[in-house]
């Protein structure tokens, strides 16, 4: 199993949709995909169309109660494709798990138990370096990051790749960049077409070719409880991220 | 002195180009104003063209290390506003402040020392519900919260409520909602009038009349240091900006 976690501090940049995404196109060609709703906002879980208030487990148990994963996972109505939702109550778990000896491990213990069931973990993380944020840099194989195209966006990507250093150098020395996509890519803006210049410049081969537009359509699709593959098939939002899948699964040495 | 909590769990809503505009139309009419940067990411610090490495000090100190707000505030370029930046150092707080006794008031009180030296003390709100922005919600007399015209930013906004709510019970009994103002709203995108309409029908008047509509020019400013306003007063979203900051001081009965 590839634990892929989805990370950046800078909020709104497209974590969620992306994960939703990827996760949803790798399950499409046949892989089995698990996705963790790490982010007690639980926007993965809504956009999946998951009802929060008829779970019986979610992200918080497995962290703080010991649940198995195997008992908090849901299966989403895409086939392959399972979730660990997450509820409110994941907003208390980091601070339950300050006095708790190797705490940055614990997603990574506990993932262990279902690592022959799925091809590729993902895992979305909330918008901060925190402790639930650790725990998914040290759980994961991989880091996919998604970058839009703004200058404030563009400021927090060199502290980010500090602190993954520092995750890398002190937890877990395998860690990897999987990738760099550019998100809410508008090419009629000035500003998006120099940041791309610079992210492609300074960060080179990290950045995938594919770039995900802005598009209306994919700001639906979580109304409706779909992913953008399900809910627009044809539109130009759903091609990008099923290219971008592509890319991810090439990197991985799957295709 | 009244104090503005600018905050809202779901990121990358504008809460910090908000913060940084209202304090500068403020300021622009004579009020004497401060922000604070209460995020790691140091947005706010970055978008008022401070440089983070010639700083003293910064939040954290006054968080952590007693130092008074007094020392640790600078002046930006624009008369009468003043800001205390934020480092990356920050992110460290969270951790250190977990076993201090009443440790969601030790920002409400080091502001004490300040009380009669501002009109208005901002305060710019990291993407999250933790113990900074719980310091934040228990040192504020109001909330203005910037809300993007999205389901997914909809769906965060009752939860946002809620917690409100406990924080108003347990810690800061007369804290009031200042208002909640549409950012990067785009007349022409159904999504956004329909979720504009919702808005208003349920949080009825709290929601300002002015609406902050989506412009590249906005997002330009923080590359060049300077808020819309400075960078651009003629355009469409710095007069907006200076609308809302009229609103939010008719609310205050200042005018
Ligand atoms: N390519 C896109 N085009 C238009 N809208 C998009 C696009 N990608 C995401 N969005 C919308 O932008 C908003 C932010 O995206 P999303 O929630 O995925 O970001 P995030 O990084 O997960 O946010 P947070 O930091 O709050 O977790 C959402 O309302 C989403 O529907
Ligand atoms: N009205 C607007 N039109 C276009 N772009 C905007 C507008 N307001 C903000 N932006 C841009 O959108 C991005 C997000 O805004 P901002 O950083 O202010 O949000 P935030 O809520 O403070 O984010 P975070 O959750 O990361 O703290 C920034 O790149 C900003 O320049
Ligand atoms: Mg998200
Ligand atoms: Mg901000």
């Amino acid at each position: 199993m590839k634990v892929i976690a989805v990370t950046n501090r800078k909020g709104g940049v497209g974590k969620t949709t992306t994960a939703i995404n990827i996760a949803t196109s790798m399950a499409a060609i046949g892989k089995k995909v698990a996705l963790l709703d790490l982010d007690p906002q639980g926007n993965a879980t809504t956009s999946l169309g998951i009802d929060k208030n008829s779970l019986k487990f979610s992200t918080y148990d497995i962290l703080v109660n010991n649940i198995p994963v195997s008992e908090s996972l849901v299966q989403t109505f895409i086939p392959n494709f399972w979730m660990v939702p997450a509820k409110p109550d994941l907003a208390a778990a980091e601070i339950e798990l300050i006095n708790t000896p190797e705490r940055e491990k614990i997603l990574k213990a506990v993932l262990r138990a279902v690592e022959s069931d799925f091809d590729y973990f993902l895992i979305d993380c909330p918008p901060s370096l925190n402790l639930l944020t650790v725990n998914a840099l040290c759980a994961a194989n991989s880091i996919l990051i998604p970058l839009q195209c703004e200058f404030l966006a563009l400021e927090g990507l060199a502290d980010l790749m500090r602190n993954i250093e520092r995750v890398k150098r002190t937890f877990n020395p395998t860690l990897k960049i999987q990738g760099i996509v550019l998100t809410m890519f508008d090419k009629r803006n000035n500003l998006c077409l120099m940041i791309e210049k610079d992210v492609r410049a300074h960060f080179k081969n990290f950045v995938y070719q594919t770039v995900i537009p802005r598009s209306v359509r994919i700001a639906e699709a979580p109304s409706h409880g779909k992913p953008i593959l399900f809910y627009d098939l044809k539109s130009v939002g759903a091609q990008s991220y099923l290219s971008l899948a592509k890319e991810v699964l090439k990197r991985e040495g799957e295709i």
